[in-house]
């Protein structure tokens, strides 16, 4: 089973976009896949379109133990399941902070369910908060979304850092196993020297032992295609929206490498 | 004095641009601005050329009544004084969370602050936590820079609802004074519809008592343009940058907007 959390504290990069259309790939080739949104705004659940105002078991009554991940998982497609957010996900950040363990709550559930599932992707918002450190905490994967612009480069130091702090303190087995270029248009030349940064920063980093060294920056460019900005309103997957598109393509390449990669299963 | 919080809990839809470019054409013509990075990714001070990290006295040190507004203010334009953010800034959400007036931390710094200013402009993050409060606490105007996009689109109602609140419980002044368009691609059905939307709804909301009774949907739109995106990776503003670009006239447009609005003062 691989735990893939999608983070990423600069906001709109496309991490959303990318757990959905990439989750939705991998079910329809027969995966298992455990969707979590722990986004306050419920970005996740709307895009499968649950309205998050009827949601009854969230990860907010998760997070809080009132519920199992079994109990609260929703199915929502073939091969398919939701852990929904809802509006009071806000307060979960307050309300854990004085409790014990508050990092790993959502560890401890996920644990605990005890039914086949290939994959759980995990959303996160764009902060390195509490609901944050709890997808980090139960996640063996992250994978890093990015736009190739440079407002976007100036967090990744300070993301680094905080992986690598998690690595230390609350999960020793996770690793970033890959970043992806979204909304990339490479008729700009921003976006071209943007991708060498960072495929230059990656690749003096090999020899150091840290959880990054074996990262893999994935081929695919995830192009901007306005079809990937329509397809939420319909509450569909891009699949689902229009499979002849870029968008389409590309998540679905995506998808290609990302099972291609040898994971430490 | 015009305070303006730039607010919009979604990622990634044209805050911080919009609060750098308009502050700069407003300084151009001679008005007195004062910029405030309340974001923990200090991305308006990034924009600005100032490393976040020899920062020592940020908008945490004035939260946290460490500094007064005066001694943090740094000049880093003609007319342009920045109260920097710093990385500890995040760190200010926690600590402030049991501090009695919490929210209005902001409010009392700026109103010790005895020098002539025309603007005050805030830059938030993507969230509606303390930070966010502590702006809107302070603000006498909201602005709201929106992507059209259906995801932008969720998080209105919730937006509003949260200026409602602080409006009712903080901050009586508060209004909502305009929402602007950012990186608007017109060619595509989708823009156009939401900008259909938007307008519909806030025209049916006119009648009642709301905080955004008398919101102004700039007739600007800020279109996307890739020397938006390439500015801040030198520090320039997009007049320092490329002052013959869709995106120099677009903000010097909002700017006319801008002022042309007749306020309370
Ligand atoms: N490749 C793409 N081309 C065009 N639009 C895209 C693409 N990917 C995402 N979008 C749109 O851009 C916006 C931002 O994407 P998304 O919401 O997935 O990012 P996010 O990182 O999850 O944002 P947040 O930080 O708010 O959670 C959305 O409106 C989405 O529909
Ligand atoms: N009109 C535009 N055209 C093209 N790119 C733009 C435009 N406006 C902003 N950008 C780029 O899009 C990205 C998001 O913009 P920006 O950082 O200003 O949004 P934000 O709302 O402040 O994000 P955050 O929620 O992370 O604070 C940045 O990389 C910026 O350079
Ligand atoms: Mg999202
Ligand atoms: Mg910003």
């Amino acid at each position: 089973m691989r735990i893939i959390a999608f983070v990423n504290q600069k906001g709109g990069v496309g991490k959303t976009t990318t757990t959905v259309n990439l989750a939705a790939k991998l079910a329809e080739r027969g995966g298992k896949v455990i969707l979590i949104d722990l986004d306050p705004q419920a970005h996740l659940t709307t895009f499968l379109g649950i309205p998050p105002g009827n949601i009854k078991r969230s990860s907010y009554s998760v997070l809080l133990r009132e519920e199992s991940l079994e109990a609260a998982l929703i199915p929502v497609r073939d091969n398919i399941k939701l852990l929904a957010s809802e509006l009071n996900l806000a307060a979960a950040e307050q309300e854990l902070v004085s409790v014990m363990g508050r990092e790993t709550r959502l560890r401890d559930a996920i644990r605990q369910y005890s039914h086949k599932c290939d994959y759980v992707f995990i959303d996160c918002p764009p902060s390195l908060g509490l609901l944050t450190l709890n997808a980090l905490g139960a996640a063996r994967e992250v994978i890093i979304p990015l736009q190739a612009h440079f407002l976007s480069l100036q967090g990744l130091s300070q993301l680094l850092e905080t992986l690598l702090l998690v690595q230390s303190r609350i999960n020793p087995e996770l690793k970033v196993s890959g970043l992806v270029f979204c909304m990339f248009d490479s008729r700009t030349t921003l976006s071209g020297e943007i991708v060498r940064d960072i495929e230059e920063f990656f690749n003096r980093q090999r020899e150091q032992d840290n959880c990054w060294r074996d990262i893999r920056i994935f081929q695919t460019r995830i192009r901007r295609n306005v079809k990937l900005a329509e397809s939420p309103s319909y509450g569909r997957t891009i699949f689902e929206y229009e499979r002849n598109c870029h968008g389409a393509w590309d998540y679905n390449a995506l998808a290609d490498e990302l099972e291609a990669m040898v994971t430490g299963e």
